[in-house]
């Protein structure tokens, strides 16, 4: 018997340390190096 | 070339870093890949940027990676900007 389909779940627990670390600091980078205008 | 956060780049045009994160979230599942960049973005604000321009910043440069990234069935996640109040 199939189940209901089950929309993917997210990681509702983001784990800060590990989890898109090189996007965090991309967007770090980013906020930092933005200037006037 | 212009250099503009909101157009996609190709692999081989993006700063090192950026592709690695454009490599993190061609791993996500693309209806989670919003949610974990708002998760990222709150996270790199956690660090210490309590600036209202910086965090601005912060969200609308997650706002566009997906597009910048080119993932798929992603363009852009609809985060909330945050809205200063009247300091009266």
């Amino acid at each position: 018997p199939a189940g209901p389909f089950r929309i993917p779940k997210c990681r509702k627990e983001f784990q800060q340390a590990q989890h898109l670390r090189a996007c965090q600091q991309w967007l770090h980078k980013q906020a930092m190096q933005s200037g006037s205008g | 070339f212009e250099d503009d956060m909101e157009n996609p780049q190709s692999p081989q045009q993006r700063p090192p870093l950026l592709q690695q994160c454009c490599n993190e979230l061609h791993q996500e599942e693309p209806l989670c890949v919003c949610p974990t960049l708002k998760g990222a973005s709150k996270a790199v604000k956690q660090q210490g940027q309590q600036l209202q321009q910086v965090i601005s910043r912060i969200y609308q440069t997650a706002t566009h990676l997906p597009k910048v990234c080119n993932i798929p069935q992603v363009s852009v996640c609809p985060f909330q900007k945050t809205m200063p109040g009247p300091s009266y």
